[in-house]
């Protein structure tokens, strides 16, 4: 699971998801951005740790710290990819998986 | 003419090479002409860099820097014995070493600024890779990244959606819009047969993909091969050869200074550092120029294992070299007179659906697409700079793949070589393979992409399902990059490399960068954790001034003699508390309190009146009592009562 618990570090260890967001009202601010991800993240069971670097649309949704059994993680799971596959404002989303990389 | 006392600084044979003159990379006439890289900032995406080390740390840039395995600023590197992390640290050595300390060695751009990002030393995700590559990216210059996915010869992967992004978002935004530089370490897959060409990063077209030879100008055991190598330069090879001489951290068993920096990891900073020269003559270059000057300098040299083919526009390329090695003289003059190359003009075919079985070599399957006049008159595009093809393709096993793609001057480029190692089942789904072996070509014509198996299975088995040409290139007539390598030649004296010649560079764009702090869950619970206790706090302060002025209160009335300032805990005496108290009670004259208390009420005038309503006494109250005997619930309002 991806180590994230924000999108400028390692956090809590839960699984996290990157959520690409167009603005639902057209204007595309980055305040309305931000809104409509903290309501997407709290529908969805997930915190939003803040936007991804300068990409901007893209949020970072990490679960709430808390040890859970791995069946009611992918019981969440599956109701975190529901939640954000149904929404009208999701653009892309990913569950964020470690990446394998090597000094060369 | 240049001379430093670092003591390692004979043995950088790469600055300097007195063993075999000319092996090196040409760098000390350009620090004779006080090009060393004032003015830019190049960052290592790393483990960390070890910004104390007194090579570092007169050049380190704090304001560049980050760790995002930590969640701070500070990109120090963990100690590690298992991992190492002393990787970063030389890397950053290599680009910018501080000369003249009487420590180790010097940096190719001396005079940059260096900053570290720490991201490799942890648990590493698609949109840590996006931060990381767009960090500060109004202040850091150019990205060096000695780093990449597994070099086992059976890997394929590159930047992630996220990844891929921010990469494209730095060469648009990063460096007030002049793009960032991001260079990358081909890879050390050699002896594994793995190829350049499987890797993401190296695949990118924003990316400069550096190789690696040795002092012989050989291409080094470790070193990959791929259609998308811009081009190499110096590093370690086989035992004999001489390693990179650079900065190392001085925790755990380091010293502050190797001589046994090597790998493609070691090459691609002294590409980063070059290009620091670069943008130091000329900040204006964009990330477009900086490739193509690289394309236009880089030499090539007689190499037995090289295949060297001349292009259409007169480049040469060999799939080991690239387009050759970095010459720091080169590249500076070249940056010097550098006037930008038109906008990036591309195009992209229709998703190409095939679903034809790829023959057993040497048979093999070739598909074709036409790009007419009409399909580039829109962009303008006419001649090429980088050009990708994704294909979809099932085979169960992959290494057995071959696909060579011809541009239309018949320039071939093997953009998919067979690996031994690699015996994944799923074929390529969406796999992007680039090729720059047809820079500055005409766009326009037919390209073939060739596929075959080399495998030894004794029946047809992979199926191309679709795919996809793009070409990117610009306006640029033939004649155009004729020219401007007419012009390049004609400054490679030497003879603009000075202060009174500079061209106009046009003013960078103001982008804002979002780096507003971040609330991270541990500063929450700090936070939190504060708040609460200055609840507590002033719960606890204001129930001990409400118990004290019930204790005035029940002071008020004072019928005789001195009315004493009723008694204050210890704690809050310590506290220096008690002053913010006025007395209630007074000895002076009845008209003189109410001519004082006709003010604004303060807290104790407040207070008072539902004080004397109260009938819970306590314990102080009887202290109080001692002090003023004659107190009684009833208020006096006569004048000769004593006021409190």
């Amino acid at each position: 699971l991806a180590g994230t618990g924000g999108p400028d570090g390692q956090g809590t260890g839960g699984p996290s998801w990157a959520v690409h967001l167009e603005s639902l009202e057209g204007d595309g601010e980055e305040e309305t951005l931000e809104q409509q991800a903290d309501a997407l993240a709290q529908a969805a069971g997930l915190v939003n740790a803040g936007r991804i670097g300068e990409l901007q649309g893209h949020y970072l949704f990490v679960q709430p710290a808390g040890h859970r059994p791995a069946l009611e993680v992918e019981a969440i799971r599956q109701q975190v990819e529901a939640v954000l596959a149904g929404h009208e404002a999701v653009r892309w989303h990913s569950e964020q998986r470690l990446l394998r990389r090597a000094k060369r | 003419s240049v001379h430093f006392n670092d003591p390692k600084y004979p043995q950088q044979w790469h600055l300097n090479n007195r063993r075999s003159p000319g092996r090196d990379i040409n760098v000390t006439g350009v620090w004779e002409r006080n090009v060393t890289g004032r003015g830019v900032t190049v960052v290592v995406v790393d483990d960390g860099v070890e910004h104390t080390i007194q090579d570092i740390a007169p050049n380190y840039s704090p304001e560049g820097s980050y760790d995002l395995n930590s969640n701070d600023p500070d990109p120090m590197p963990h100690p590690d014995v298992e991992n190492g992390n002393h990787h970063g640290t030389r890397c950053a050595g290599e680009i910018a070493a501080v000369p003249n300390n009487s420590f180790c060695a010097v940096g190719v751009a001396y005079g940059s600024r260096i900053a570290g990002i720490r991201v490799l030393d942890g648990p590493l995700t698609d949109s840590m890779e996006a931060v990381a590559f767009n960090k500060h990216y109004q202040i850091n210059d150019i990205y060096s990244c000695s780093w990449g996915p597994d070099d086992d010869g059976k890997t394929v992967d590159g930047p992630h959606q996220l990844g891929k992004a921010a990469l494209q978002h730095g060469v648009i935004a990063g460096r007030q819009g002049f793009g960032s530089i991001f260079v990358v370490a081909s890879g050390n897959g050699g002896q594994h047969n793995d190829n350049c060409n499987y890797d993401g990063y190296a695949n990118s077209i924003y990316t400069v993909t550096i190789g690696a030879v040795d002092e012989e100008g050989r291409m080094p055991f470790y070193a990959e091969e791929c259609a998308s190598m811009l081009a190499v330069t110096f590093s370690g090879g086989d035992k004999m050869l001489r390693s990179i001489v650079t900065t190392d951290w001085d925790l755990q068993k380091g010293t502050g200074c190797t001589e046994g920096h090597t790998g493609t990891s070691a090459a691609a900073p002294l590409a980063a550092g070059m290009i620091a020269l670069m943008l130091q003559v000329r900040p204006c270059l964009t990330w477009r120029d900086v490739q193509h000057i690289i394309v236009f300098t880089a030499t090539r040299y007689e190499d037995r294992r090289a295949e060297w083919v001349t292009n259409e526009a007169g480049f040469s390329h060999s799939h080991q070299h690239g387009f050759g090695l970095l010459n720091a003289w080169r590249l500076v003059n070249a940056a010097k007179i550098w006037t930008s190359v038109p906008y990036l003009a591309s195009y992209v075919s229709p998703v190409l659906k095939e679903n034809k079985a790829i023959p057993q070599s040497p048979r093999s399957l070739e598909v074709l697409w036409n790009v007419s006049r009409m399909d580039l008159e829109m962009s303008g595009l006419k001649t090429l700079e980088h050009v990708a093809v994704t294909v979809s393709i099932t085979h169960p096993r992959r290494g057995s793949l071959e696909l060579k793609l011809f541009c239309p001057s018949g320039m071939m480029s093997l953009i998919g070589a067979p690996r031994s190692m690699d015996s994944d089942p799923n074929g390529f789904n969406d796999w992007t393979f680039s090729t720059v072996r047809c820079w500055g070509e005409r766009a326009r014509g037919t390209y073939r992409l060739v596929i075959r198996d080399v495998g030894d299975e004794s029946f047809q088995v992979g199926i191309l399902r679709q795919w996809q040409l793009t070409l990117y290139g610009s306006v640029w007539s033939a004649v155009d990059i004729r020219d401007r390598q007419r012009l390049l030649e004609s400054a490679m004296s030497g003879k603009y490399l000075h202060d009174d010649f500079a061209l106009p560079c046009p003013p960078g764009l103001k982008i804002p960068e979002e780096d507003g702090y971040t609330i991270t869950p541990n500063t929450l619970k700090t936070l939190v954790l504060v708040g609460c206790f200055t609840v507590f706090w002033t719960v606890y302060y204001m129930l001990e001034v409400y118990l004290s002025q019930r204790n005035v209160a029940s002071n008020q009335v004072c019928r005789s003699g001195p009315c004493h300032w009723p008694h204050r805990s210890r704690k809050a005496k310590e506290e220096g508390t008690e002053l913010e108290s006025v007395p209630l009670c007074s000895s002076k004259d009845p008209d003189e309190v109410e001519t004082e208390s006709r003010g604004p009420p303060t807290t104790s005038d407040l207070l008072a009146p539902d004080l004397l309503e109260q009938g819970d006494w306590s314990l102080s109250q009887n202290k109080s009592a001692l002090d003023c005997p004659h107190q009684h619930l009833d208020v006096p309002h006569g004048k000769e009562e004593q006021i409190c």
